[in-house]
């Protein structure tokens, strides 16, 4: 499946971009 | 505190929302998981803020959850 790539990591310093993948 | 958080979050836009609390409780999970950290947060991040604030508050539900994140990425990498 599309699996592959979650779960989306968080580093600290970084724009979080997770929630373009919900 | 609390109302410091609470206030610095309703001030931000969403995105601005889930990076800070990611910041919050990245070192509060590698203390937990220093090698999986990044990926636990990014999964805890996917719940609602209101629960996120609850984790930042209690140590005991952040561990909980923490543990259960991993039972699930070992599921997926199984």
């Amino acid at each position: 499946g599309s699996s592959i790539n979650w779960p989306p990591e968080f580093h600290p310093g970084v724009p979080w971009k997770g929630l373009q993948n919900i | 505190g609390r109302c410091l958080i609470a206030s610095t979050l309703a001030s931000a836009s969403p995105e601005d929302q889930k990076k800070m609390l990611g910041e919050w409780l990245f070192p509060l999970i590698q203390a937990l998981q220093p090698t999986l950290a990044s990926k636990i947060t990014g999964m805890l991040l996917e719940m609602d803020n209101s629960e996120l604030l609850l984790l930042l508050e209690s140590p005991e539900s952040l561990c909980y959850k923490v543990d259960e994140a991993v039972a699930v990425l070992e599921a997926c990498q199984a």
